[in-house]
């Protein structure tokens, strides 16, 4: 647009009830687009420019700081909810830049962009000198201890055959010697205990994802796997308003189309074995 | 009678409206 002399910004303050409303649509709108790793909260609100827009409303124009949760972000748990990422775990914050539009009272997103970086390896030897950091995800080890885990995972499992959909965070532990890995799986339409050939599976439909912890422990002659997997009920997704106007697809998945249960269940149920 | 000198009024703390409150920690 050109530019309009004499177009002037509102001076807010960070911490303005305004301000941390623009703001908290800015975060619900990463968590809800986002489709890998792990939900995101508000930290810090480092800036603000309210502009005024023709022919009505005004753009909040925002830089802010988040941190990333214990939550992988296809968890229904409520951000509020969640547990923000310690530093002694290796946490890992976002950097975003923000256009939200206020007009006759509601918050919508025109633009976002995010930044994550992982805390540096100084920062988490101050608070934690001996806590492990985060490992490449194509580590050799990294893949293999999901491999393992996922295998022992569905050969403990009676129902569907999970598959990979991706790693989300690894740590190499020195000692004992061990690899932690999180994960998250998503339910086919083979049957766990009848699988031949993986590669032939499908993802089902209507999805169903879970979230899995393990750690691959090497010892004399061998190695231990534990495994915990959490499964998410399916959630139905309701369509974005987006920048143009139009109504996009659903966030999370298009094939997603379940109705939402007529008495909303827990926001997640721990099933399946622990192997 | 003995007057107090007059003590210029110290102004108010300077409020920075940015950035805000960090909710949790800074990395």
């Amino acid at each position: 647009a050109p530019h309009i002399p004499g177009l002037v910004y509102r001076e807010l303050d960070c911490d303005d009830p305004e301000t941390e409303q623009a703001a908290l649509v800015a975060v619900d709108y990463i968590n809800n687009h986002v489709l890998q790793g792990y939900k995101h909260t508000l930290n810090q609100i480092d800036k603000v420019k309210v502009w005024p827009r023709r022919p009505m409303g005004e753009v909040f124009e925002l830089e802010i700081d988040t941190l990333e949760t214990t939550c992988y972000i296809r968890d229904p748990t409520p951000v509020a909810n969640c547990t923000v990422r310690q530093l002694m775990e290796h946490a890992v914050e976002g950097d975003c830049d923000f256009q939200v539009l206020k007009q006759d009272g509601q918050f919508t997103v025109l633009f976002a962009k995010c930044d994550s970086s992982p805390d540096s390896a100084e920062d988490v030897r101050k608070v934690c000198p001996q806590c492990p950091l985060l490992a490449p995800l194509n580590d050799t080890k990294v893949v293999h201890a999901v491999e393992v885990a996922l295998t022992a995972f569905n050969t403990q499992s009676n129902g569907s055959y999970f598959q990979l959909v991706e790693v989300s965070r690894a740590q190499l532990v020195p000692l004992p010697p061990s690899t932690y890995v999180e994960f998250a799986v998503a339910a086919t339409d083979c049957v766990a205990a009848e699988v031949t050939d993986p590669a032939k599976c499908n993802l089902l439909a209507e999805k169903q994802y879970g979230f899995c912890k393990a750690t691959l422990t090497e010892k004399v002659g061998g190695e231990d796997v534990a495994v915990t997997c959490t499964m998410f009920q399916t959630q139905p997704v309701l369509p974005q308003p987006q920048p143009d106007g139009t109504e996009a697809s659903p966030v999370a998945d298009s094939a997603v189309t379940a109705p939402p249960p007529a008495d909303p269940p827990a926001a997640a149920l721990v099933v399946g074995p622990v192997v | 009678n003995v007057a107090q000198p007059s003590v210029p009024v110290a102004a108010g703390p300077v409020v920075r409206p940015c950035p805000g409150r960090i909710r949790h920690f800074k990395i």
